[in-house]
């Protein structure tokens, strides 16, 4: 079923769809053919990954899961877990420093893949983001830190929840609400 | 006044309104002024000497002069500063939002909207852009991309390969934005990157703008059928959330830092999670 996604996206590159000027029930079609391809496919990039990850550690890596949702602070592992890895990977042939922005419930320590703490941000998910999500996650808060990840290759941050007394490393960001 | 600012950027915020007024690139310490906003065309559903109404095919607007979104008062500015990233966040309507962030070491301003569900219950069709004001001497002139890859020069009412009819002014001087677009003069340059393809134009000089998403209410009669008018999972209406990458630099950097910050678009790095603890030996 791997080339499920190449075929979805054969028939998307029709003209309406393209275009946007399918009818909705059609678009709805392209979608979930979409959907199911993306799934497969998400399922063969997690057991690469976890193939890979195993090689470098003495303990078996689970597959990775994706969270789809994460443009709204919607992912239930990182929701939930007092303990998750963070695995990315770049796809470009030369390494990349970015932001991730975390849905989460605690505080965690961030820890790169060099064993070394992250700085991070812990701040309120935005109104405009709980309304956006609707029914959908329970992430009260985000967790933003860098990312630096090689050409072709992946990185794992490991985040821990904060017990009491712990250091942070994690920092609250100040808010200014300017009186209008 | 509210300044947000990095190693690349300073944008300064009108402390009473809560919108954006001026980017300054810090390493050649050159300004503009830029006004950034959200506003909407009315759906045309057709007039008596022309019944083509506004739809998935086209765009049509019943007046060329688009209606803003911004009351005129406050958009209820909160800023949050802190040592990942700092973000300013607006609130247009009670559909609409924006959260403008500037990252450490990043040359870019991002400009995170979300919109949605559009109204619809009196029966006019919106269609939203997003639009940056500058005082920009453009001289009618603006680029957009071709799928991605090279950047073209758009004059307004004017094709260089066939006599321009205008048969209307706004969507006329309409395209397709597939990865950016950007204004200029001889020494200054916005370059407005996108996560989506979608259209936009620069109706006035130093005007850019983006139509980020569209809810009409009537079929243009060009073969769909229906309005444009997705009413999603809870039916009424969807909600859209993008990202705008901006960059405010010289014309003599701006391709290297569009092309590179294109890239890492395009590719970003993707993330999985796990509950696993990987053995650090």
């Amino acid at each position: 079923n791997s080339d499920y996604l190449k075929k979805a996206e054969a028939v998307a590159q029709h003209h309406d769809a393209v275009s946007g000027t399918s009818k909705q029930h059609v678009a709805d079609d392209y979608a979930e053919r979409l959907y199911i391809g993306r799934t497969q496919c998400k399922s063969l990039i997690g057991s690469v990954l976890g193939n890979l990850m195993e090689k470098n550690s003495s303990v078996p890596a689970p597959t990775p899961e994706f969270c789809d949702y994460l443009n709204v602070s919607v992912c239930p592992i990182t929701e939930n877990s007092p303990e998750f890895t963070v695995t990315a990977y770049n796809p470009l042939a030369r390494a990349v420093t970015t932001i991730v922005r975390i849905p989460v419930n605690f505080n965690y320590a961030v820890t790169g893949p060099s064993g070394k703490p992250v700085t991070s941000q812990l701040q309120d998910v935005s109104m405009g983001t709980k309304e956006v999500r609707r029914s959908h996650g329970n992430a009260s808060k985000e967790l933003i830190f860098p990312i630096t990840v090689p050409q072709l290759g992946f990185s794992n941050y490991v985040l821990k929840v904060l017990q009491k007394g712990e250091a942070k490393t994690s920092i609250l960001p100040k808010v200014y609400k300017p009186q209008s | 006044d509210e300044v947000i600012e990095n190693q690349f950027l300073s944008l300064t915020f009108d402390g009473s309104t809560g919108l954006l007024k001026s980017m300054t690139d810090k390493r050649t310490k050159s300004s503009i002024a830029v006004s950034q906003s959200f506003h909407w065309y009315e759906s045309s559903t057709g007039t008596f000497l022309f019944s083509q109404a506004s739809g998935a095919y086209i765009f049509r607007p019943t007046h060329p002069t688009p209606k803003p979104l911004f009351d005129g008062t406050s958009v209820g500015m909160t800023v949050i500063k802190g040592p990942v990233v700092t973000e300013v966040r607006q609130q247009f309507q009670p559909w609409l939002s924006q959260v403008i962030r500037l990252y450490p070491n990043k040359e870019f301003a991002e400009f995170e909207w979300t919109v949605g569900p559009i109204p619809y219950k009196d029966g006019i069709g919106r269609e939203i852009i997003t639009r940056f004001d500058t005082d920009l001497k453009t001289n009618s002139t603006f680029y957009t991309d071709a799928n991605g890859r090279q950047m073209l020069k758009r004059i307004l009412n004017h094709r260089a390969d066939w006599v321009y009819v205008n048969s209307d002014p706004t969507s006329g001087n309409y395209y397709p934005i597939n990865s950016r677009a950007y204004i200029k003069d001889d020494t200054k340059q916005l370059t407005v990157l996108t996560d989506r393809s979608l259209g936009g134009s620069s109706l006035k000089d130093g005007s850019l703008e983006i139509m980020v998403q569209r809810r009409t209410q009537h079929d243009d009669s060009r073969g769909v059928g229906e309005p444009l008018n997705e009413t999603g999972q809870f039916g009424d209406g969807i909600i859209v959330r993008g990202k705008h990458s901006v960059l405010f630099t010289s014309v003599a950097t701006a391709a290297a830092a569009h092309r590179t910050l294109g890239e890492e678009i395009f590719m970003a790095p993707s993330l999985s999670f796990s509950k696993w603890q990987p053995d650090w030996a």
